[in-house]
C-alpha cells in the first residue's frame, strides 16, 4: 500500500484495504437507504450523517452480519421442538470505541406460506443468547419468545434492548433459536413443523455511532 | 448528476470542480457504490477588497488590506472550504459484511477566504 492510500484508508476508519472472497449480495435494506441518501438534493443537504433516519437511532455505520452458526442436529427434531440452530455473528470488524445503537435480527425463509394454517396451527420461537459453543446458558429467559401463527418472508427482531446499554457484546454474538409447535395444536408435531423447514437464512443488522461522530465536531 | 460548481476561469476563491473515481485508486473491487463522486476543491484569489459574495470572514477583510499594503509581508488569506456536505459510501469491509457507511465532510459546495 502506498503510503498516501493507506492514510485515506485509516481517514475513513479501515485499517487495511478489504479484499472481499466471496461478496455477498447488497441487502435491499441498505441499498435503499444508500439511495435514498444519494437522491437527496444538493448542496444544501441538512443531513445528519451521524443518524440513520430508517431506524430513527444515532449512528453512522450500518453493518449487515451473516449467520455462520449451524444447525443442532443432536437434538432434533423432537417433539414438539421443530428446529433449533445456533447463530453466531463474528463482530470483531466492530473497532473500538463504536457505540452500538441497534441490532435487528433478520430470519428468512425460503417462501411465504400461502395455505391458511389449520385453526390452532401456531409455532412458537425463542431466541437464547448462548455460550459460543452453542450451549444456552442455563436459567437464562429468552431474549426474544414469540408465537406466530403464518411464516412470512422473514420475520425481524429487534434485539438493541436484549442487548443492554449499547455495550459490544464481545467479539461476537451467539444465540439460540428454537422453532417449536404449540404443544395443544391439533395434528402431528412433524406437519405442524412443515413451516420452520423453510428457514433459509438469518443475518443481523448492526447500527454503530462511530468514533468520528462521538467527539465534537470540527469547527469552520 | 449532482449540479457542478460553474467551469468559468474565474480567478477568484470558489470550488473547482474534482471527480474522484474510485477505480481510479483500485478501490473498485471492495466499494459497491458509487463508483466515485465530485468532492471538489476550492481555488481562487482573496484580492482587496473582498467581495461579499467570498464568503470571508473578519479576519480576512482585514488580512487583504494588509497584503494589498504589503504584499511580501503579508499573504493573502487562504481560500478554504466553508460548506461541505456528507456523502454515503456502501461497501464490503474485511470479512465481506456489507457496510454502508456515512462520512461527514466529503464534498466541497461552497468556498471562502
Amino acid at each position: 500500500l502506498s503510503w498516501q492510500e493507506s492514510s485515506l484508508l485509516k481517514s475513513l476508519g479501515l485499517s487495511a484495504k478489504p479484499s472481499p472472497r466471496s461478496p455477498v449480495p447488497v441487502p435491499p435494506v441498505l441499498w435503499r437507504i444508500f439511495q435514498r441518501r444519494k437522491e437527496l438534493p444538493r448542496p444544501h443537504q441538512e443531513l445528519d450523517s451521524c443518524r440513520v433516519e430508517e431506524f430513527n437511532v444515532p449512528g453512522n455505520i450500518v453493518r449487515v452480519f451473516a449467520d455462520q452458526g449451524r444447525f443442532l442436529p443432536e437434538e432434533q427434531p423432537q417433539g414438539w421442538l421443530c428446529l433449533r440452530k445456533l447463530l453466531f455473528f463474528n463482530l470483531s470488524v466492530l473497532e473500538e470505541g463504536e457505540r452500538l445503537t441497534m441490532a435487528q435480527l433478520e430470519l428468512r425463509f425460503q417462501h411465504n406460506s400461502y395455505h391458511s394454517p389449520r385453526p390452532g396451527q401456531v409455532l412458537e420461537l425463542r431466541l437464547y443468547p448462548a455460550s459460543p459453543r452453542g450451549q444456552p446458558q442455563p436459567g437464562r429467559r429468552p431474549l426474544v419468545e414469540r408465537s406466530f401463527v403464518q411464516l412470512h418472508k422473514s420475520l425481524l427482531f429487534k434485539l438493541s434492548a436484549a442487548l443492554k446499554d449499547g455495550k459490544m457484546p464481545g467479539r461476537n454474538l451467539t444465540l439460540v433459536l428454537e422453532i417449536s409447535a404449540s404443544s395443544g395444536a391439533s395434528g402431528s408435531p412433524r406437519s405442524l413443523c412443515a413451516g420452520s423447514d423453510a428457514l433459509e437464512a438469518a443475518s443481523l443488522l448492526v447500527v454503530t455511532l462511530g468514533r468520528q461522530c462521538r467527539g465534537p465536531r470540527r469547527r469552520r | 448528476s449532482p449540479p457542478s460548481p460553474p467551469v468559468t476561469p474565474s480567478p477568484l476563491c470558489k470550488p473547482r470542480r474534482l471527480y474522484i473515481s474510485f477505480s481510479d485508486v483500485g478501490w473498485e473491487n471492495w466499494i459497491i457504490a458509487p463508483q466515485g463522486y465530485l468532492a471538489n476543491y476550492c481555488r481562487g484569489d482573496c484580492p482587496f477588497p473582498l467581495a461579499a459574495e467570498l464568503n470571508s470572514t473578519n479576519h480576512a477583510v482585514l488580512q487583504t488590506m494588509v497584503h494589498s499594503l504589503d504584499p511580501q509581508g503579508t499573504p493573502q488569506p487562504c481560500c478554504v472550504p466553508v460548506r461541505l456536505s456528507p456523502i454515503s459510501i456502501l461497501y464490503y469491509d474485511n470479512s465481506d459484511n456489507v457496510v454502508l457507511r456515512h462520512y461527514e465532510d466529503m464534498v466541497v459546495d461552497e468556498c471562502g477566504c
